[in-house]
């Protein structure tokens, strides 16, 4: 389903650049759920990113259910990403002065999806992380753990093939960190979504079904999690 | 040292208003390090953020070193901050296209420290917290992580009679957690600097000497931790 081979990442040029990911050799099946770990700063955003095609790696390639994303013109790429998948950012990145209900139907609204459906989806999703009530708070009037469920909620409304989560807990508290680990769980279990999750917290890890540790931008070592 | 009595913080109005807190009692002794914890959009962070002086509650008083904080101007209450307060945001606020440095230095600077003594300090806290060699690095240029790290080096390099840390160790490793976390206890312990700091990992609240617990926007209990 994905395969990455010698993934290298430079930011900056020159004097200024940094080695963020030093040749990443990574496969992924359909329907796993991996959790990427490691400390602070060893490339796991970066990896996400890529793998999110949000962002392009210096060297490398990178198969995504056998297409060649490096070979994507910008929007091949947008469709695909915006067809396939979904992500919970680390910073949440929810649109300003917008409802948590918009903010949520903004994906469906690109896929094409009509008004009545779409707000429906939305709706179902907020109530699955507890945020029905306040579908009408803008992000600046959400607390910044309601900010990160919105966030998820955005990512799942829309079933995506392959859903990443940078760090989705880390703003939580114990019983809702669960909470979340089981909605992912059940929809990488019941509809087979593949998942890819960073996280810092090994209770959070337990949930998925295969670990792979970074440390300084390359592979530690990976842990099958015999379920 | 601080006083609180019957705070009330209700945001918006008439129809869109939002009741976060209920009549909110707490005192802290000077030296103590409280941890402040109780479930995502318990009222945590508004607490916080009226402890800190940027945010006035609704009703209610508070007592600041025998200072009546609500009585202050606008002037005033950012004169108290500056020079006695230090706050540790859950999103960081660090400064776009700033580097780490330069946001080290901002309260120093806003103190009126010269240069040569704001830029030694402003790298003593960076090498504190793990990133002197990501001074020049700007707040996008660096990881969840180490954004959160450079918010505990600007908020501790003044050494603030009060410091105020909202969720500091959300984005890190366990390891990066413990050193923060030392950093904390020692600046607590050895020059008697008073804390509050929210927190939902009952493993980082183990450092304070008191625990006080929040839910839905009134004290659930408070816990005297015996050390
Ligand atoms: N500007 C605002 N307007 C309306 N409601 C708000 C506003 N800011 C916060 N709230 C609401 O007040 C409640 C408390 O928010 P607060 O940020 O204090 O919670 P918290 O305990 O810090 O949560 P978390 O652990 O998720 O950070 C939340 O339900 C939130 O939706
Ligand atoms: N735009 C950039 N320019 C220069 N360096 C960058 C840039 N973005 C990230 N980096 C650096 O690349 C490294 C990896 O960053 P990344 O965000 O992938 O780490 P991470 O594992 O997600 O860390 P965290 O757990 O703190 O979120 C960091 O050392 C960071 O400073
Ligand atoms: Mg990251
Ligand atoms: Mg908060």
């Amino acid at each position: 389903f994905i395969k990455l081979r010698n993934i290298v990442k430079v930011y900056g040029s020159g004097q200024n650049s940094f080695l963020a990911l030093k040749g990443i050799d990574l496969d992924i099946n359909a329907g796993e759920f991996v959790a990427l770990m490691g400390p602070s700063g060893s490339g796991k955003s970066t990896m996400a990113n890529i793998l999110g095609c949000l962002d392009k790696a210096t060297k490398g390639s990178y198969l995504f259910n056998g297409v060649d994303v490096f070979s994507l013109n910008r929007n091949e790429t947008a469709l695909l990403r915006r067809n396939y998948i979904g992500f919970i950012f680390q910073g949440f990145n929810l649109l300003a002065r917008t409802t948590a209900l918009e903010n949520v139907e903004l994906p469906l609204l690109y896929r094409g999806m009509p008004k009545k459906e779409r707000r429906k989806k939305a709706r179902e999703a907020l109530d699955m992380v507890g945020l029905l009530e306040w579908e009408k708070h803008t992000s600046a009037q959400l607390s910044g753990g309601q900010q990160q469920r919105v966030a998820i909620a955005r990512a799942i409304a829309s079933n995506p093939l392959f859903l990443l989560a940078d760090e989705p807990t880390g703003n939580l508290d114990t019983k809702r960190s669960v909470e979340i680990m089981e909605i992912l769980s059940n929809l990488n279990k019941d509809l087979g979504i593949t998942i890819l999750m960073v996280t810092h917290e090994p209770d959070m890890a337990k949930y998925a079904t295969r670990e792979v540790h970074f440390r300084d931008g390359e592979v530690n070592k990976v842990e099958a999690v015999i379920k």
